[in-house]
C-alpha cells in the first residue's frame, strides 16, 4: 500500500510488490525498476505507475494484433488450439466458433482430443451450442487421423474456418510434443501454409511456468497467437509481459468467463490499466 | 541452482565459525530471489526470509558443514516445516459413509483427482462412491462416470436429480443404503470471488457434513495462489490441499503460499494424467524443488 510519507526506497519496494504480485516476474520487474531510475523522480504514485505502464505498454503494443482480418486470407483458415492441461482450450474454441459465426463465417470444429475422458462429448456440446459441424472419431484413436479427416472435410465442405482442438499436454513431455508436431505436419501436408494459426492457450493464474510453456510450444510447433483465459478471476496474467518481451507473439484474445460470450479481443491499454 | 549460488556466496566467508547478520545478507537476497522465481507469493517470501534470518543469525556452523551448507539446511528445514513437516493422511473417521468434498478453481484437476483418489482408496480396501455434482460444465458428469467405469468404481447415476444439492442428498441416501464407506463429491470449478457459487459450496458442505474438504490446486499457479486458497478456506474451512500437475516443470512455490496462508496441509500430489498418477505428499521433496 502507498502513502504520501514514503521514502523513495519504500516507494520502489511498494512498486516492486505491485509488479511481482501481478506475476510480472523477477527479471522483467527489475528491468522496469531500473528504467524508473532514468525518469525524473516524483513522490506521485500515479506518475510512477504511469512510467511503468508506459514501459509495459511499449512491450505489449507490438503484440496487439487481432485474428479477424487474417481469417479472410486463406480458405479454409485452419486454427489449432494447443496448451497444457485445463487452461481452457476447448471452451475457448467454443467461444471462437460463436464469434466467427456471428461474423457470418462458416465454421467447422474438430475433436482432436482423443485421449481425455469425455473430451469429445465436451466439444460436441459446444458444436451444438454454436451450430457448427464437428469432425470426430472414436475415443482412443490417433489425433493425427482426426486432423487429416478434418482438413479433408473442411476443403470438401468449402468452410471458411476450421478449428482443431488438441489434448492438453505438459510441454515437458517429449512424446506428446512430438505428437503435436506430427499433427501439424499432417495438416501442412494437406494444405500448404496450414495451420494458419497455432493458438497457445494460457491460464492467467499461471506463474512463471507460463514462460516455459510459451518457449517450448513455440519451439515445437511455432506459436502464432496467444489466448489468455480466466482473467475474470483475481490473477492479473502479468506473465504475458515476459512472453511478449522475449517471443513477441501476438496476444489475440482474453477469456473472461465460462459462457460463450466471454471472449474479448486483446486490448493492450485496458490490460495494462488492470495490471497495475 | 540455489545451493550452488549460496555455496559461492559463503566461500568468501571462509573461516567464520558462526553465521552473522552481516555475512548472511547476500545469502538472504539469493533465497528471496529463488523463492520469487519459484512463484512463492511476495508477502509469504518476505515473512519466510525474516524467519530464516532469525533462525540463522548467531547460529554455530556445525563441524561437518560449510557455512553455506549450514545456511541451506536452515532454509530447507524451515521450508519443510511450513510445508507440513510430514505427510498428513486422510481423516475418514469411524462412521460410514465418509464424505469427501473436492473443490477448486476451473481446470485445476478436480474430476481427474477424484478418480485417482478413488482408485487409491479402493486399493486400501475401501468402497468409494463417486458423486458427479458439476451440473454446469459440458460433459462433466459424463467425464466422472467414464472415469468411474475405468477404475471399476460405482458412481451416482440418477439423471432425475438436476441440482448439486439434490444430487448430494440423494447420493448420501444411496451410499447409506448400499453401504459405500467413502463418498467422493466432484464439484464445478469456480472462482473464490463468485459469491453465489461459493455459497453453493457452503450449502453442499451443510448437506454432506464432509470429513474432508480438499482444495485441488494447480502446481503452476503464480502469485494468485494466496488469494484463491485463502478465499476457499475462509468460506469452507478446507481440511487439505491436493497439488496437481507436478509432473511438469513448475517449481511449485504456490504450495508454500497456500500452506502459509491457510495453515492447512498438502495431502496428495497429482503427477500425471492417468488414474494411478497420485502419491502422498512429501514436504522435503517439494522443498528441494521449490528452492531449485
Ligand atoms: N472463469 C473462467 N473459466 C474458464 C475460462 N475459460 C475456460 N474456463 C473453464 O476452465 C475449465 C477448463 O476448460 P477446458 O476448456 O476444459 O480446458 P482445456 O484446456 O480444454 O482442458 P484439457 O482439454 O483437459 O487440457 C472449464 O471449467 C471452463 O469452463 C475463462 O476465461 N474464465
Ligand atoms: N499432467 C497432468 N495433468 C493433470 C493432472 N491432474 C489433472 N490433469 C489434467 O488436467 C486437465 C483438467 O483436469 P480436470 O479433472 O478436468 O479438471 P477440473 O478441475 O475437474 O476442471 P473443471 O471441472 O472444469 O473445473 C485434464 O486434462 C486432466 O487430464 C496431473 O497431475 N498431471
Ligand atoms: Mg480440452
Ligand atoms: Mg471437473
Amino acid at each position: 500500500a502507498f502513502s504520501s510519507g514514503m521514502s523513495r526506497q519504500e516507494m520502489i519496494d511498494a512498486l516492486e510488490e505491485t509488479l511481482i504480485t501481478a506475476d510480472i516476474g523477477v527479471n522483467v520487474c527489475s528491468k522496469m525498476l531500473e528504467g524508473l531510475k532514468n525518469k525524473p523522480w516524483t513522490k506521485d504514485v500515479g506518475e510512477l505507475k504511469g512510467y511503468l505502464k508506459e514501459a509495459i505498454s511499449n512491450i505489449l503494443k507490438n503484440c496487439q494484433s487481432p485474428l479477424q482480418p487474417l481469417a479472410l486470407s486463406h480458405k479454409p483458415f485452419v486454427i489449432m488450439a494447443v496448451g497444457v492441461n485445463g487452461v481452457g482450450k476447448t471452451t475457448t474454441i467454443g467461444k471462437l466458433a460463436a464469434k466467427f459465426k456471428a461474423d457470418g463465417k462458416d465454421v467447422l470444429l474438430a475433436a482432436g482430443d482423443t485421449f481425455r475422458a469425455a473430451a469429445i462429448e465436451q466439444i460436441e456440446v459446444w458444436a451444438k451450442r454454436t451450430g457448427c459441424d464437428l469432425i470426430k472419431q472414436s475415443h482412443g484413436g490417433d489425433p493425427a487421423a482426426v486432423a487429416f479427416d478434418a482438413v479433408k472435410a473442411a476443403v470438401a465442405r468449402d468452410v471458411d474456418i476450421l478449428i482443431l482442438d488438441t489434448a492438453g499436454r505438459l510441454h515437458t513431455k517429449t512424446n506428446l510434443m512430438d505428437e503435436l508436431k506430427k499433427i501439424k505436419r499432417i495438416i501442412n501436408r494437406e494444405i500448404s501454409d496450414a495451420p494458419h494459426e497455432i493458438l497457445l492457450v494460457l491460464d492467467a493464474s499461471t506463474g512463471q511456468n507460463a514462460l516455459n510453456q510459451a518457449r517450448m510450444f513455440n519451439e515445437a510447433v511455432g506459436i502464432t497467437g496467444i489466448a489468455l483465459t480466466k482473467l475474470d478471476g483475481t490473477a492479473k496474467g502479468g506473465i504475458v509481459v515476459a512472453i511478449a518481451d522475449e517471443l513477441k507473439i501476438p496476444i489475440r484474445y482474453i477469456g473472461v468467463g465460462e459462457t460463450v460470450e466471454d471472449l474479448q479481443d486483446f486490448d493492450a491499454k485496458g490490460f495494462v490499466e488492470a495490471l497495475i | 541452482s540455489l545451493s550452488d549460488r549460496l555455496n559461492l556466496v559463503f566461500k568468501k566467508l571462509k573461516g567464520h565459525g558462526r553465521l552473522s547478520e552481516a555475512n548472511i545478507q547476500e545469502a538472504l537476497k539469493d533465497v528471496r530471489m529463488a523463492l520469487l522465481e519459484a512463484d512463492v507469493n511476495f508477502k509469504v517470501v518476505k515473512d519466510f526470509v525474516e524467519k530464516v534470518k532469525i533462525k540463522a543469525v548467531g547460529k554455530d556452523v556445525l563441524e561437518s558443514l560449510t557455512p553455506g551448507q549450514q545456511f541451506i539446511k536452515i532454509v530447507k528445514d524451515e521450508l519443510t516445516s511450513i510445508l507440513g513437516g510430514e505427510a498428513a493422511g486422510l481423516n475418514l473417521g469411524a462412521k460410514p459413509p465418509a464424505p469427501i468434498m473436492v473443490v477448486g478453481l476451473q481446470g485445476s484437476g478436480k474430476t481427474t483427482t477424484i478418480a485417482k483418489l478413488a482408485k487409491y482408496l479402493k486399493a486400501k480396501g475401501r468402497t468409494p462412491y463417486l458423486v458427479p455434482a458439476d451440473v454446469y460444465r459440458p460433459a462433466a458428469i459424463l467425464q466422472l462416470r467414464k472415469l468411474a467405469k475405468e477404475i471399476n468404481v460405482d458412481a451416482f447415476e440418477d439423471d432425475a436429480f438436476k441440482n448439486p444439492q439434490e444430487i448430494c442428498k440423494e447420493a448420501l441416501r444411496i451410499a447409506g443404503i448400499k453401504g459405500y464407506d467413502t463418498l467422493l463429491v466432484d464439484t464445478a470449478g469456480r472462482l473464490h470471488i463468485d459469491e453465489p457459487l461459493m455459497s453453493e459450496l457452503k450449502q453442499l458442505k451443510e448437506i454432506l457434513k464432509p470429513r474432508e474438504i480438499l482444495f485441488v490446486a494447480d502446481a503452476m499457479t503464480g502469485q494468485d495462489a494466496v488469494n484463491t486458497a485463502a478465499g476457499f478456506n475462509a468460506v469452507l474451512d478446507i481440511t487439505g490441499v491436493i497439488l496437481t500437475k507436478l509432473d511438469g516443470d513448475a517449481r511449485g512455490g504456490a504450495a508454500l503460499s497456500m500452506t502459509a496462508v491457510t495453515g492447512k496441509p498438502i495431502k496428495f500430489v497429482g503427477i500425471g494424467e492417468k488414474v494411478d498418477a497420485i502419491e502422498p505428499f512429501y514436504p522435503d521433496r517439494l522443498a528441494g524443488r521449490i528452492l531449485g
